[in-house]
């Protein structure tokens, strides 16, 4: 299925969310 | 700026890395797709670290590895 919480965006000055996908 | 080496990122937590090159890696990424620079930053930032030096470093990897990271997110969209 498809993940709409994927790509985990990235926004300056705003800590990235992805780091539990690693 | 001074350019982000190997050794600043080793000093550094996973986390902060991750932040360090995100914010290096989006004004470049924004330049080629600003609509969606955000998105590609994120999905760039997947890769390991010392790719990630690399291109910033070597524009003509970054060009090629965000187009493709377009690719896949347009994949995605579909």
């Amino acid at each position: 299925g498809t993940n709409v919480n994927w790509p985990p965006e990235f926004c300056p000055g705003v800590p990235w969310k992805g780091l539990q996908n690693i | 700026q001074e350019p982000l080496t190997a050794s600043m990122l080793a000093a550094a937590p996973l986390k902060e890395q991750k932040q360090l090159l995100g914010e290096r890696l989006y004004p470049l990424i924004q330049m080629l797709h600003p609509v969606v620079a955000g998105k590609i930053t994120g999905m760039l930032l997947e890769i390991d670290n010392s790719e990630l030096l690399h291109m910033l470093e070597s524009p003509e990897s970054l060009h090629a590895k965000v187009e493709e990271a377009v690719a896949v997110l347009q994949a995605h969209q579909a």
